[in-house]
């Protein structure tokens, strides 16, 4: 699950996704 | 007085700062979970990990900050996301949203296996934000500040950061003489605490190391 990703995979991810919806 | 351009500025930053919020299946977690260390110790990392998310989100809207070379962005955000989400659980705690969570939260944090060492810093500095009365304008900007901060780790384009900086601290500036026309020093005290969140920063590896092994 995501909370096992270090806070730049976290970021990583977030930045190329979309969490708005 | 701020300028018309200076009034738009900081509403588009208020407007992209109210979105944020973490889902409700993770708010109603806080509600409903049962309180063993083990338990409060996996919600509350499933909460920073979604606070990371909508801390993102709001950054990815910040003027600017899409031009900017992708490694830079990154870097940005890893740099400030643990000082700007401080920031955000000061206000979350000083302003008790939503109502009665954030006692609940606080009971949780204090029984999640995390050492007195940290917790009892951490709480002293939210009371500490708790003092100056920041109005949101304030938290939204401040944030926006500390996220824009050209002198992190593996900045290569320093100077573009700080020019999408400058324009938020001028904003900032301004505001806080407009409301807090009593205290002159309040804006040179908010950048004081700036520099009390760095030290957070310093420490967060080192409290989760701590926090994991607990």
């Amino acid at each position: 699950p995501a909370s096992n990703l270090g806070l730049e995979d976290i970021i990583r991810k977030a930045l190329m996704g979309n969490f708005d919806d | 007085e701020l300028t018309s351009e200076q009034q738009g500025l900081l509403h588009y930053i208020m407007d992209s700062y109210n979105r944020q919020c973490i889902p409700q299946y993770i708010t109603r977690k806080l509600l409903q979970e049962d309180f063993s260390a083990e338990e409060n110790f996996l919600l509350l990392t499933e909460m920073a990990t979604s606070h990371v998310q909508v801390l993102v989100e709001f950054t990815k809207k910040l003027p600017g900050f899409q031009t900017l070379d992708h490694e830079d962005q990154i870097a940005l955000l890893k740099g400030s996301a643990v000082e700007a989400m401080f920031l955000r659980s000061a206000e979350i705690f000083n302003r008790k949203m939503p109502h009665g969570h954030a006692d609940l939260l606080e009971e949780r944090i204090r029984n999640s296996g995390m050492s007195n060492d940290y917790i009892t810093p951490m709480f002293n500095f939210y009371k500490s934000l708790g003092e100056l009365k920041m109005t949101q304008e304030e938290y939204s900007l401040l944030t926006a500040v500390v996220i824009l901060t050209p002198d992190r780790q593996y900045i290569k384009d320093k100077e573009s950061v700080e020019k999408l900086q400058e324009p938020l601290l001028d904003v900032l500036q301004k505001l806080c003489q407009v409301q807090h026309p009593e205290n002159p020093q309040h804006f040179a005290r908010l950048l004081g605490r700036l520099t009390e969140l760095r030290t957070f920063n310093h420490h967060h590896a080192e409290m989760l190391m701590s926090w994991r092994v607990n």
